[in-house]
């Protein structure tokens, strides 16, 4: 039965998407059957495999605003095990046409659960917002995985997406929880990176992921190539990282 | 007569917010009358001159959407020269509130409107998005600074932008135009920033700022203080960078 697995934080830039795309491919190399869902009208996820937001056919949006099966929309990926629903440039115009719809915060849970058995993690890459594009997947979801920046706006947004998670947890999906946290583009050298890493640990406690994310080069290189980092570098210190990132969410889900 | 310039950038976390606290608080500096509003649910740039969002009894969000008078919600900041109109955790809804509110679009334009004579400068700090708070910025502006970091990601997104910007101009505001477009957190010694910095060149031509913002810690350390670069510490390269965008900021405005 797959785990639906929320990427999300409102903060812009701490690194959904890498954390998605990369997380997503490196569960698939370990022959897990995993899917990643780009719900970011930004597409960027999208692109990290290659694929061109701008000339997908039919996307996610399609499902959620015409009803579409998701099986449909589904493409196949360099790595075997792994798929991808991309996004596409329509998903733009999504925050404010799901307004007035019926059930609009359910369409995504609605179109993922037909085929939901099929894989064993699936995970959604967020927009940077607390929209009706992030509330969908909130609502979709069994957990949400948090990337956080060792920074200081990053940290002060903690508490809001926190407070977000309580109201849908009381009215659109009881059994939404913290999948876990983890620290992106870390750079010890800092005081100031140090200091907001410790503050996340008196928060969060065992929630924080011991993988931490790197900043490094070839992470942000890897999606010009249109390939995650494990198939642009395998040897970098941002491989590394995300594949024991992606031990530590396997081993966490077969123990629950 | 104020000249009103948006920072945006629907790509998250590419320097929007640092961008309009420093460069604002450098030419309240030059001691020219300019005011920030921060039009971002997320209150970055209110809590980077050290106001709470939180705390804020009353905000922008009252100004575009209860109607209040623009003038009686801007605060005094530590730069004699310099306010800020802030943002709360209202602003979240405000995206939704807006659709089936009557000149959804103008409302900003009409708020700014009355004061616009008080002050040579008016920024905008945008949320990471295209939706109705971002188009309002747009709508009200005079003209747009586009933040743009040099990675891969940020600069898929730049098409999406510009086309925004000419759909806003064929419906909303003729006179929007670009200000001017500043590479943010820039570390030349990686071949990708050097890419995709002259990307921007051959884009944007004379558009780019000769400053180039560098990546500089005192920059990311300065939020967490509640102070803009300049008083937290002047002799940074962050400061410097930020002073010498003040200066060309001001020539083009005086220039045309
Ligand atoms: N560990 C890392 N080291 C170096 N660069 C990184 C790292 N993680 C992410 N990046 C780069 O930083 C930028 C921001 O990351 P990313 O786009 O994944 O964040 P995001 O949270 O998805 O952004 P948005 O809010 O726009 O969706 C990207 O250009 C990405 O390539
Ligand atoms: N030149 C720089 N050097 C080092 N750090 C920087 C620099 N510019 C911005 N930062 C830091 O990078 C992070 C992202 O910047 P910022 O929040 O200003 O971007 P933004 O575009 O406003 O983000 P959002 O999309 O969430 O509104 C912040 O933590 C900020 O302190
Ligand atoms: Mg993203
Ligand atoms: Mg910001």
């Amino acid at each position: 039965m797959g785990k639906v697995i929320a990427v999300a934080n409102q903060k812009g830039g701490v690194g959904k998407t890498t954390t998605a795309v990369n997380l997503a491919a490196s569960i698939g190399a370990m022959e897990k059957k995993t899917l990643l869902i780009d719900m970011d009208p930004q597409g960027n996820a999208t692109s990290g495999f290659g694929v061109n937001p701008y000339s997908v056919e039919s996307s996610i949006y399609d499902c959620i605003i015409n009803g579409k099966p998701l099986e449909e929309v589904v493409l196949k990926t360099a790595i075997n095990y792994m798929n991808i629903a991309p996004s596409n440039i329509d998903l733009t115009g999504a925050e404010i046409e799901l307004v007035p719809l019926m059930a609009r915060e359910n369409r995504l849970k609605n179109a993922i659960a037909p085929i939901k058995d099929q894989y064993e993690f699936i995970f959604v890459d967020c927009p940077p917002s607390l929209g009706l594009l992030t509330l969908n997947t909130l609502t979709a979801a069994d957990s949400i995985l948090i990337p956080i920046q060792c920074e200081y706006y990053a940290l002060e947004g903690v508490s809001k997406l926190l407070n977000t998670i309580e109201l849908v947890k009381k009215s659109l999906n009881q059994m939404l929880c913290i999948e876990g946290v983890v620290l992106t583009m870390y750079d010890g050298r800092t005081t100031l990176a140090q200091q907001v890493r410790d503050e996340i640990y008196k928060h969060f406690q065992d929630k924080v992921y011991k993988s931490i994310i790197p900043r490094n080069v070839r992470l942000s290189e890897a999606p010009s190539y249109g390939k995650p980092v494990i198939l642009y570098d395998i040897r970098s210190t941002g491989a590394e990282a995300y594949l024991n990132l992606a031990r530590e969410v396997v081993e966490n889900a077969e123990r629950s």
